[in-house]
């Protein structure tokens, strides 16, 4: 299961949750405008924040962040 | 499987409640306008409650809460 | 397989039925107009019964109870 | 696997039929106007037996009980 | 997998047929005009006759029975 | 896995065939107009044979057969 | 997995040809006109012949042989 | 997994070859103008070929052979 | 897993490859024009290759090579 | 799981790149114009480079690249 | 599960980030203009970063970074 996540500006931030009891960041990965970034849900990743404008594919549907 | 929420105004809060026998909060994550949480159900987290203005992308269709 | 519940009033309840020979209420969450609550059937949860006037988006569709 | 039902009158009775050789009701659930009740097959329910005016979502389509 | 069957008229009539080598009848369930069975395929039952005046939902479509 | 078949006249019969290197009768059941019954592939019934007009729906699609 | 067959005419033969590296027939049943049978593929069966005037249904699409 | 052959001429051939390290034909089948072949792959036939006018139905679609 | 392959002119050339850390052919079927070979994925076969002008139907659409 | 490449000019080249750890090419295979290569994702081969004018079908969709 | 990718420009970059506790980059390949990578989610790829133009078909849709 995995989703994609393209940055619309410089400065987006993919941020990893980790799995399990506690939930914290495990890891923040940065991307410029126009780069993308696919992103599976793993052993160690339970959920994912996006920081930053985007437009984000899953297997529900399509979302922008439009400021 | 996972949830797709943006958050439309500051101050959002997504709630995992814990599985099992007992329901208790285990996490509450802040999100500010623009930002998007891709949460899925784990191990530990059978229900999510959401407060504040969001929009929601699930399985079952969207979901928009607007004051 | 989760259902996902949108309060259109305050005082909304959602309640868990047990899984097993013996049906009884397990927990119950108040939810307020706007809050939305997704909630799994899990090893403890076999049945939902919701009071007060919502949205529900579920696999076989949506349904609102309107007064 | 799971059905929907939404209660269109009050004391609508939502009744599960126990699994195995042999048939006979094991619960009785009591829905009022408005009310929803999301129920399971489960390990000791194979049928439902629903009394009263509904509406029903099932995986193969809603069906109304208008009198 | 189940069918949702809805009486159209008083006295229809739901019989489980046994799994097995043999086949009889294991249990037969009056319907009242308006009450709905929602009946499971079992370890016990792997056919279903109907008797009476019915709208039936299966995975292969609706099917009434108008006299 | 099953098929519906809703009997168009009296006297309809739905034979089942045994499973295995063998092929012959192992039960046949008789329906009158209106009645309708469902009948899984099981164990023991891996072909079915029907006489008499009827309605019947499959995951293949409807027939029927009018004389 | 199984396919249906309607006989379009008197005398339409539906064929097993047995599983295995040996490919002969195991069993050959007669349909008369307006006669159904649904057949599985089975432990037994890889292969179904068919002889006659049909409509037949499949996973595949609906075929008829119209002389 | 079958494919469905309708046989558009007298003397169409149904040839099954070999699953394995060596590829040769184990099974030639004759077909009749208006005759229906419905053939599994299986564990001693992993490619079929097919000489003269046919109709087939496949997962991906229908093909017609026509001189 | 099968593709189909229709030949559009004789002397058509359906090439397996070899699956595992060698890629190299180990079958050529040759088909004339008309033919049809239905061809699975197999231990021994993970890619096919194809020469000639075909008619190709896949689990991903319809591909003809006209020259 | 497998894609379609047609080749839409000669000297194509379809490249299997190394599973694991280390990415690197353990096969080429050359197409001419109008040849057609479907090849799966194996054991061995985890990602498949392209080269030169194709046509692309797959599991997400047709892709041509055209100079 | 793949993704497929084509190159818009020379000198794009498809970047492998490792799965596990610890996400660094594992591989990164360098596309033309033109050049089509079909790369799978792998035991050592839990995470694709893409940099330059490209179109990318995934499950969820197409997606193109035009500049
Ligand atoms: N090493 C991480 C890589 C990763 C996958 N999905 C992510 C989402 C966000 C951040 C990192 C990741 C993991 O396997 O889980
Ligand atoms: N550590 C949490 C992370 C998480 C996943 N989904 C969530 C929803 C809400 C809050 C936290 C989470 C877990 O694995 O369960
Ligand atoms: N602890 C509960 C949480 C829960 C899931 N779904 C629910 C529905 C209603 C009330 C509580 C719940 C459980 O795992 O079952
Ligand atoms: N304890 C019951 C709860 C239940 C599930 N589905 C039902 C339908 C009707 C009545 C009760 C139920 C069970 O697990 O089976
Ligand atoms: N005890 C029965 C209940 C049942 C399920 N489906 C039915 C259909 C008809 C009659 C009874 C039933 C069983 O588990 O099989
Ligand atoms: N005892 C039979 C009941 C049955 C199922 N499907 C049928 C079709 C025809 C006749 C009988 C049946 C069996 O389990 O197989
Ligand atoms: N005894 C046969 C019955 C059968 C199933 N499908 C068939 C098709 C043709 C002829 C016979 C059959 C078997 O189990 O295989
Ligand atoms: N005995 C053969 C029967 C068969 C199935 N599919 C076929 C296709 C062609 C020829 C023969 C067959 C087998 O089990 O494989
Ligand atoms: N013996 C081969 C037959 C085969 C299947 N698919 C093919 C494609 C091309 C050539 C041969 C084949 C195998 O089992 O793999
Ligand atoms: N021997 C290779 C054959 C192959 C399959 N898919 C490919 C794609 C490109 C190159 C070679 C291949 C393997 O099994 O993996
Ligand atoms: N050796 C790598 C090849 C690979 C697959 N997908 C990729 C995506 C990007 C970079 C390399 C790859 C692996 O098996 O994981």
């Amino acid at each position: 299961e995995y989703v994609v996540i393209k940055a619309l500006e410089n400065g987006v931030t993919i941020i990893g949750l980790t799995r399990g009891k506690d939930t914290r960041f495990h890891h923040s990965e940065k991307l410029d405008k126009g780069e993308i970034m696919i992103a599976q849900f793993t052993e160690h990743t339970s959920a994912i924040k996006i920081r930053g404008r985007v437009e984000v594919l899953t297997r529900h549907g399509r979302l922008r962040t439009d400021e």
